[in-house]
């Protein structure tokens, strides 16, 4: 039986990347998310808006596909993903790697229907995926494809082109200063330990240290929400219906946000931290929720460069 | 040897249904929860 995992269903994604699956390679858009560990894509069995308004696996038109058949349930927060598990050629950015285990949906959530990309490719560690099954990653290494265990990824802040992901090292053109090394603090997610959060010299979230989750499937910098709250506060933006919002006039005069990991400063100019929206003015990009950890996504990885090392299990953050 | 896979920037999902006047309908009706993801581990 395959355990639930939940996964990302956050409507402010918007990187994706190309692989294919198959042979004759069929071709989909996936986000590469280091939050989970499983690969998924449409399938032709799915029938939902959701999976009509995107690219579907066809698995009768690959003479590679091997069926596992086992059932591939996966809950999130806003609806859920149902389907089962094949094997067949992934190719990523011209690594070929044969006899990937994926999932092929059923069912999809509503949402999902707005999605740009098709699919997740999951960059997280083994023992997070559905069903045991192997990521795509691990693959990867095992086979000898790349030349370090390791990949990295840069955001761009505004292109809609520039941004990229590297496996097997880490590409010089694409941030300034040192890297930080950091280690992981649980070897499941790529989970650091945060100081804390300063601003203007003050501690303002984050005293005492907490735990961080470095997810470039998550959009925003994600906290408890009695320290999110402190931040917005201090930021004096006003809050509606979960959302912190502020006057667009105002980011020039708005201060640095500060995350300190491992005795060294990740500062976030209000430029970083505060995004229009279409019909809410600019919002922050700090949101809250009920549990102690902190997620590290997309608003801060736009702002620094980030290395994900399986080989010695740390994260490494320089200046993009 | 570097494998390098360019990514996209799109529209995300919001700016979608948020053109689509469809946006204040959806986050009521499913409502994100950014832990769900990793509830199960903590």
């Amino acid at each position: 039986a395959v355990g639930p995992e939940s996964m990302t269903n956050d409507a402010g994604l918007s990187y994706y990347g190309v692989i294919s699956i198959g042979n004759p390679p069929q071709s989909f858009k996936v986000i590469f998310d280091t939050g989970s560990s499983n690969l998924w894509v449409p399938s032709i069995y799915c029938n939902s808006a959701a999976c009509n308004n995107h690219v579907k696996f066809d698995p009768g038109r690959s003479s590679t596909y091997r069926q596992n058949g086992s059932p591939l349930s996966i809950t999130y927060g806003t609806g859920s993903m149902t389907g089962f598990l094949g094997y067949d050629t992934v190719t990523v950015g011209g690594l070929t790697v044969t006899n990937q285990i994926f999932g092929l949906s059923q069912t999809e959530a509503p949402f999902m229907q707005y999605m740009q990309a098709d699919g997740i490719l999951g960059l997280a560690y083994p023992s997070l995926s559905a069903s045991g099954a192997t990521p795509v990653f691990d693959n990867m290494m095992n086979a000898g494809l790349i030349d370090q265990n390791l990949f990295s990824v840069y955001l761009s802040s505004n292109n809609q082109r520039g941004s990229v992901v590297t496996f097997g090292g880490v590409d010089t053109n694409h941030y300034s200063d040192s890297i930080t090394w950091i280690p992981l603090s649980n070897e499941l997610y790529w989970q650091i330990t945060v100081d804390s959060v300063s601003g203007n010299g003050q501690v303002v979230a984050c005293n005492g240290g907490c735990q961080a989750i470095v997810d470039t499937g998550t959009s925003l910098i994600v906290g408890p929400q009695g320290d999110i709250d402190n931040i917005n506060y201090w930021l004096g933006a006003s809050s509606q219906n979960g959302e912190y919002m502020v006057s667009c006039n105002n980011i020039g005069q708005m201060p640095d946000v500060t995350f300190n990991i491992n005795g060294q400063q990740f500062t976030l100019p209000a430029s970083v931290y505060i995004s229009p929206s279409q019909n809410y003015g600019c919002l922050t990009g700090f949101s809250g929720q009920g549990t102690n950890l902190w997620i590290l996504g997309d608003v801060f990885l736009r702002q620094y460069y980030s290395i994900f090392n399986r080989g010695q299990n740390m994260v490494g953050l320089a200046k993009a | 040897c570097l494998v390098q896979i360019p990514l996209e920037k799109g529209k995300s999902a919001r700016e979608v249904l948020e053109e689509q006047g469809l946006w204040e309908e959806y986050r009521q009706k499913y409502p994100y929860n950014p832990m769900a993801k990793f509830d199960g581990s903590f």
